[in-house]
């Protein structure tokens, strides 16, 4: 025999945008399908197809709170594998999340997801999020300023930007003088950062 | 005269933006 679906898998879309904690609660149905074979009062035999068991997984997802924007929209598919006996799920979202799996409590069949959201997923940022202010070379302490102005929305708080900088010698041929990464956390809409090194600093 | 070329990328998204380059400092 066989089962039927094998694997049986459900998608939930979710657009709503009240920012509550919602629970959904859905069914994943299989049927173990069995070969039964007859003989006639002709002496043919043959065979037929037909339930022998119906199996019925259910599925307990609750989202933490969040909040989706105009025309956001959220897919959560899950699924399970009846042969053998093997959950899965899949997350399409502006958000991250942290997913918590857990049986069922008692003697029910099935699974159950928490979606804890732990921030905006960071898109491509615009190239205005960055501004050049300010390069200088200041003689007495010899060093290079390079002054950059931020401006992003609260969706890359927290998140981690960096800068790729390249100190070059201008000349008919321009040559690289050392290339630097700098890290920096984003916690404001609007910073700066300042980068400052000296020639021979940079690898 | 000492230039430098910059950009950056907000980690966790791939994309690297490309400032292009600064206008020249004179180094004595």
């Amino acid at each position: 025999g066989h089962y039927e679906p094998e694997t049986a898998c459900q998608t939930l879309h979710l657009i709503d945008r009240d920012g509550t904690a919602p629970t959904w609660r859905t069914t994943l149905s299989s049927d173990y399908m069995m070969q039964y074979w007859e003989t006639d009062h002709y002496g043919n035999s043959h065979s037929y197809w037909a339930s022998a068991a119906s199996y019925n997984i259910q599925v307990q997802l609750k989202t933490g709170y969040r909040q989706l924007r105009d025309r956001e929209t959220e897919y959560i598919k899950v699924c399970y594998d009846f042969y053998y006996k093997r959950e899965s799920y899949s997350v399409t979202s502006p958000f991250t999340y942290e997913v918590i799996k857990r049986a069922l409590p008692g003697n029910v069949s099935g699974f159950s997801l928490e979606l804890i959201p732990l921030g905006r997923t960071p898109q491509a940022p615009e190239a205005s999020a960055m501004e050049l202010s300010e390069f200088s070379y200041d003689h007495a302490s010899k060093q290079f300023t390079l002054l950059v102005k931020s401006n992003f929305s609260s969706d890359y708080y927290g998140h981690k930007v960096e800068f790729s900088v390249e100190l070059m010698r201008d000349g008919l041929f321009d040559s690289s003088k050392g290339k630097q990464t700098y890290e920096a956390e984003i916690n404001a809409a609007s910073g700066s950062y300042i980068m400052k090194f000296k020639e021979g600093d940079l690898p | 005269k000492f230039f430098v070329k910059w950009g950056f990328s907000v980690k966790g998204t791939g994309a690297f933006v490309d400032k292009g380059r600064t206008d020249p400092v004179t180094v004595p």
